[in-house]
């Protein structure tokens, strides 16, 4: 399985329509401080099912969708998708591309595709486990997940050894 | 039950103590459950010895020495429960020069199997990189993706 | 008692607006009491919106953004309470190199009435030194110090 | 008053007797990661009298004291001085240089001296009160006491607030 690109539009700072576009390998991500890099980790974090809002920096869900700049008015929706390049099977899909989109509203509607197929969050969830994508893995590690290690204690640190293995 | 996680410790032990001579270079590190008796409940240790020093309480560790002793735990889970990519959101901002050359090394040879996306303000960092990508903000608010640069690699 | 902590809130929240706006080169922030009737048990709240962005929750800001808005305010609290000397250990290690600027031109103003002793990896920050000490351990777990440096101050 | 040197011996890393000096203006510290320059910031913290082991990221006061290495063997005593050019009479005592010490043994007992005189903790407490220099203050700022103020709500934050004013 490998990760094709990411769109992203509406979320976060990405008022615009956004594509990055990845190879297998390592693709880093730079830029000055306050520009989107953490936005893209979080939007992949999103996209992949993430429901706890703490875990993207907000404290209600409506918060990841563009709220405005001093130029731009708030956007309404925030959508992002992961593009997959599936020949290897990974993903139990009969398509060799796997696109998987999440959207929000500013009414906390949200709604679901696989491959532009309207479906539940929780086929999402159930499609990326079996990749070993779920939202517990160590898909998506920052400096926060770093120091949670860190300052934890002993008991703490084995519900991380328990969602981790 | 029992069984199972004594498996996936032994073995997440094990990848443990190997990533952490590689990142540092030699010393020791593994982790100890707190009351081996009882395994369903209890507590993780970390014990670490970078390389000639004594072994420490990982508080008194500097704060390189700490986060290079994490990310060696999380790769070490990341070898137990493999995921196809990954994305590191500036994991290398306590390391100094040396650590980050050596961290990057690790992560070249570990992108084999793993695709990595890593957000960074490292030039060691970027440089062990196949693709890079610039974002900014030329309108306040707004992000912006620049041009993709292909990398150089040197070998 | 009420008075004097209205008295200090104040003068630290003017400074706090100018620091923020000279670190970040724009933009405004301010401290809130949580609860303007109860002066003596009220929390503080931080508000802040960087140069052409909206007002946002500090948890929405970037890594880099939060440190140097919390650097704008610990030094707030310094020129209400001013210390001979204070040492800075790795504040700059989340800023990016145009912050690191920004933050060194600021400490050298700032030196002027008070003596720093600033722990750091960041070239930016070390231009900013009139004076450089290097620690290492050539022994295993024995630090030494090494020869100092007399910084060329460009002008 | 000006800071005009640092002494130790036997404090964490240092287990040579090692002395820094100072000049007005900006004094860089660099190195490389665990060489020892935030001990040089807990070695600063400890002599103005810091009680709290865990602000020193111990457990034990006797973990300031050099516990050994893979070629040496662990020390008995810690000793930090502090030298400051008092000719401003900041400091309320009739020298023009002022040297605060601080000792501990593996016992736990601790030596106080100014100026090689030996006093209590209280004493140097005291006199480092007058000078704008006491442990409450923002004498040393680390990367913690960054996140501390981040990630503590408005209440915690109020206390904060009091103790720096
Ligand atoms: N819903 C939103 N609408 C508009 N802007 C937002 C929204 N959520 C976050 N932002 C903005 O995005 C910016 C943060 O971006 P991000 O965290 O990705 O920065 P970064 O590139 O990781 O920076 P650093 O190098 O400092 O970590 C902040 O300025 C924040 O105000
Ligand atoms: N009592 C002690 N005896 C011997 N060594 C100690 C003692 N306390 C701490 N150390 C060692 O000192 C080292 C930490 O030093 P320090 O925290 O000053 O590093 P640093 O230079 O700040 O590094 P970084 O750049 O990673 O922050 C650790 O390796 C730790 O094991
Ligand atoms: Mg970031
Ligand atoms: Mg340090």
């Amino acid at each position: 399985l490998l990760l094709r690109k990411l769109e992203a539009y509406g979320f976060k700072s990405f008022a615009e329509k956004t594509e990055m576009e990845f190879k297998s390998g390592i693709t880093a991500i730079v830029g000055p401080n306050g520009s989107g890099k953490s936005n893209i980790s979080d939007a992949v974090r999103w996209v992949l099912g993430e429901q706890n809002i703490r875990n993207l920096r907000g404290n209600k869900m409506e918060d990841v969708i563009f709220s405005g700049s001093a130029k731009r008015r708030p956007l309404g929706v925030a959508e992002v998708s992961l593009v997959f390049d599936n020949t290897d099977g990974l993903l139990p899909l009969e398509f060799s591309e796997v696109t998987i989109t999440r959207r929000v509203f500013r009414s906390g509607d949200g709604e679901y595709y696989i491959n532009k197929a309207p479906c539940r969050l929780k086929d999402i969830h159930d499609l990326l486990l079996e990749a070993g994508l779920s939202r517990e893995s160590m898909t998506v590690i920052s400096q926060n997940k770093i120091d949670e290690v860190l300052n934890s204690k002993p008991e703490e640190r084995r519900l991380l050894f328990e969602e981790a293995a | 039950m029992a069984k199972q996680f004594k498996a996936a410790f032994a073995q997440i032990n094990d990848h443990f103590g190997e990533l952490f001579v590689r990142l540092f270079g030699g010393g020791r590190a593994q982790l100890i459950l707190a009351d081996p008796n009882d395994i369903l409940g209890t507590g993780i240790e970390i014990i670490v010895q970078p390389p000639g020093k004594k072994q420490q309480n990982l508080a008194l560790l500097s704060g390189g020495e700490r986060a290079l002793t994490v990310i060696a735990l999380l790769f070490a889970f990341l070898s137990f429960r493999p995921t196809p990519f990954c994305v590191l959101d500036e994991i290398d901002a306590a390391l100094d020069e040396a650590n980050v050359q050596r961290f990057s090394e690790f992560l070249q040879d570990y992108a084999r199997s793993t695709q990595f996306i890593v957000v960074t303000h490292r030039k060691g960092t970027m440089e062990a990189a196949d693709v890079m990508h610039g974002v900014t903000m030329e309108e306040s608010g707004v992000s912006k993706l620049i041009s993709v640069k292909f990398m150089d690699k040197a070998g």
